[in-house]
């Protein structure tokens, strides 16, 4: 038996709209601990890490380990259904074909039930190393989600370039080129609106601004994202979601011919 | 032009 439940459902509403754009499929590893998703999208570029912990759930039930395999777009549509003040309760057996969503309006008046089918999938992990990063930034995540919109209208690449002095994002196209910068902040009281950079040395990537936009997708989940960057590693995007996880998105880089 | 780089040329299927 495994049974998870969230008092509200906007954390998995938002989740899921975090993800839709990236994985039409993907299979929820849930144990004791909690439930894990990898995976990569189709072309092989971008990975999402989704890990929201037992101890973050109003209540959880896991007898046995269970890889369900689940259709993103169809879950998208079934969360879609429920109210953002909704409990929101994930039932499935031991060997299960199905999985019981159930919405739970407030005042416990109203009560619905969507069953989805599950499908089989080839579960393939990717052994992502420990690394350190020679940059790590902190910054309002509605800000990263602005700089990327505003400098997709200029290429189809963000260059970011991060140093002591700040992180730069430019871009640059057949019509111009356009480039942000953000200085660390001094001393921000309040943190959510703070930029902060741990620097060990100085980096400059290019990434595609489509699956960056596609990352931005999770701002809504958190005030601040978390950009960690190496020379000619992939980027880690991360959003906290709330006290019950996080999501983290790896970005392949773009390199020169 | 840089070109796109796959995710693999990373990480390993485990």
């Amino acid at each position: 038996m495994f049974e998870a439940r969230l008092a509200q459902s906007a954390i998995l509403k938002k989740v899921l709209e975090a993800v839709k754009d990236l994985l039409t499929e993907a299979t929820f590893e849930c144990s004791d601990s909690g439930i894990q998703v990898q995976a990569m999208d189709n072309a092989h570029v971008s990975l999402v890490s989704l890990n929201l912990r037992s101890d973050g759930f109003d209540k959880y039930r896991c007898d046995r380990n269970l890889s369900m395999g689940m259709n993103i777009g169809t879950m998208t549509k079934i969360l879609r259904c429920a109210s953002s003040e909704d409990t929101v309760t994930l039932r499935a057996v031991d060997s299960p074909d199905n999985i019981i969503f159930i919405f739970e309006s407030q005042n416990k008046e109203k009560l619905a039930e969507y069953e989805m089918k599950l499908i089989n999938m080839d579960l393939e992990h990717l052994g992502i190393p420990e690394t350190m990063y020679s940059c790590v930034v902190k910054m309002p995540s509605q800000e990263f989600a602005r700089i990327c919109r505003d400098l997709s209208q200029f290429g189809e690449a963000i260059t970011i370039a991060c140093s002591k002095e700040g992180i730069k994002f430019s871009a640059a196209g057949d019509y111009g080129n356009a480039n942000v910068k953000l200085a660390q902040t001094a001393d921000s009281d309040k943190e959510e609106e703070a930029v902060l950079i741990d620097m060990q040395e100085p980096v400059k990537l290019t990434f595609a601004c489509r699956y960056l936009n596609s990352f931005v997708k999770a701002t809504p989940l958190c005030a601040q994202v978390k950009l960690s960057m190496s020379s000619d590693v992939p980027l880690v995007c991360e959003y906290q979601i709330g006290e019950i996880g996080h999501i983290r998105y790896y970005l392949a880089p773009k390199i020169d011919d | 032009t840089p070109i796109q780089n796959d995710l693999l040329e990373y990480f390993s299927l485990i």
